[in-house]
């Protein structure tokens, strides 16, 4: 492998990118996907995640261009020049531009979008050409199967050269000094992880389960560690069943089987009240999940595999509720048992899984591990 | 240009024209933004940089562009420089 001359690397571990401008020979959603993946592929072997922005400046400006684009490294037409990334850098920096008179395709009829992207994000987080034929850095054009595909070893020594490995979770104990094991504290990177609530809280995010709950921002993985929910939520103890934040009103609920408790911050605001307050049927006893909606400002409460609507504006339960949560989330399987509304996108957590539904096309959009969430 | 060539005579004209383009833009030094580059070494003369292109993909270095090279030279790529810029 090789790097850059004065090898310039990003100083931060979450970059953001954004697809400017797409290419007319795949669908949008096949480009975003496939810039995802690409991304991934080195997210996978380093300590550096990837933010998608769909507005403003951002690190990695991704774009189709056609010959003289405004960068001096005009393009070629068909074949020949395929596509080009700059180096870490403020500005141009990191910026990766495909050459939109070529044929772009998820498959191997035209040049294969995910192979180029991620021959091209190696350059935009520093890596020059590799002159190991088998190398994802090889210059010349050589199709991968972006399903299944595993950086090959020369890339993986490159690009830890810049950052270092990526370890399987910040917080995790590492022999032998690593801290006593805490057997309360369940195994951090359980593949089979689920959530019992989520919820924003300021500008943190807050995961619980069983008797702990993981703190975090949105936007960086770094720095997410586990704690006793009695550390923070005496009074809640363990196995919180839902929880929501009406972020305008700063005031956070929780919920725990037939009560319900009123947080500003992590301020407790009196005693515990009963959900019937909302105006839930007797035969509730309890909530699965919570989840705000901002901009209709209502909230959405999953019981079992129905939910109900409840008017946050009026302080009432919406009429025809409830309602089937599979027919109106097609996509998302399985009882909710958390959810939580970020950047427009609802997140439901339903075992070991995590939908990203989109409201506006009323479909799931992509689907993680629920414990890729705390780091792993 | 003839000495570098083993072709007739027009396509060798054509491979030599495709030969100097790839050549400027991948193993020349340029100015302005850094978009990918190694190590630079003296000044290039067109058959030293066929050399440094013959080296860089394991090719034989004879500074001619021979039918290997022409290969490699035809084949579609990133727009990266190969060499400092």
């Amino acid at each position: 492998y090789r790097l850059f001359p004065g090898e310039p690397k990003w100083k931060k571990n979450t970059l953001t990118y954004r697809i400017s401008k797409y290419t007319p020979s795949m669908t949008p959603a096949e480009v975003d996907r496939a810039m995802e993946m690409a991304l991934r592929a080195w997210s996978s072997a380093v300590p550096l995640n990837f933010v998608r922005v769909n507005a403003g400046e951002a690190d990695i400006m991704i774009s189709f261009e056609t010959g003289d684009h405004g960068d001096s490294y005009p393009f070629d037409g068909p074949r020949g020049t395929l596509a080009h990334a700059f180096a870490p850098g403020e500005g141009l920096g990191g910026d990766t531009h495909f050459d939109n008179a070529e044929k772009w395709t998820m498959g191997t009829n035209g040049f294969n979008l995910f192979t180029v992207a991620a021959h091209e994000f190696g350059h935009a987080l520093g890596l020059a050409h590799s002159t190991d034929p088998s190398a994802l850095m090889y210059p010349t054009y050589k199709y991968q199967n972006p399903y299944g595909f595993r950086l090959p070893k020369d890339d993986v020594k490159g690009i830890q050269a810049l950052y270092g490995p990526r370890r399987a979770f910040p917080g995790k104990p590492t022999a032998p000094h690593g801290p006593p094991h805490n057997p309360s504290i369940p195994d951090l990177c359980d593949s089979n992880l689920s959530f019992d609530a989520v919820t924003m809280l300021g500008k943190e995010l807050l995961l619980f389960r069983d008797r702990i709950f993981w703190r975090r921002q949105v936007h960086l993985m770094s720095g997410i560690r586990p704690s006793t929910i009695t550390s923070s939520f005496p009074q809640l103890m363990s196995n919180v069943d839902a929880a929501y934040e009406v972020a305008e009103r700063g005031t956070a609920y929780f919920f725990k089987g037939p009560h319900y408790w009123i947080t500003r911050g992590f301020q407790m605001q009196g005693p515990p009240r009963t959900i019937y307050d909302f105006g839930f049927p007797r035969y509730v006893q309890r909530i699965d999940a919570a989840v705000y909606l901002k901009d209709a400002q209502k909230t959405l409460f999953f019981v079992g595999d129905e939910y109900y609507s409840y008017d946050e504006r009026k302080r009432k339960m919406e009429k025809d509720y409830p309602k089937s949560t599979e027919e109106e989330f097609s996509g998302v399987n399985g009882q909710i048992d958390a959810a939580v509304e970020l950047n427009g996108y609802i997140y439901f957590f339903s075992g070991p899984k995590a939908y990203k539904y989109d409201t506006e096309k009323e479909d799931v959009v992509s689907v993680l591990k629920s414990s890729s969430w705390i780091g792993c | 240009a003839p000495s570098l060539l083993a072709a007739s005579p027009r396509t060798s004209r054509n491979n030599y024209r495709l030969a100097q383009a790839y050549l400027d833009k991948y193993y020349t030094k340029k100015g302005g933004p850094q978009i990918g580059e190694m190590v630079a070494r003296g000044g290039n003369s067109t058959v030293k940089k066929i050399k440094e292109l013959q080296e860089f993909f394991g090719l034989r270095v004879t500074g001619k562009l021979d039918r290997a090279t022409m290969d490699v030279i035809k084949r579609p790529r990133c727009g990266v420089p190969d060499v400092a810029n």
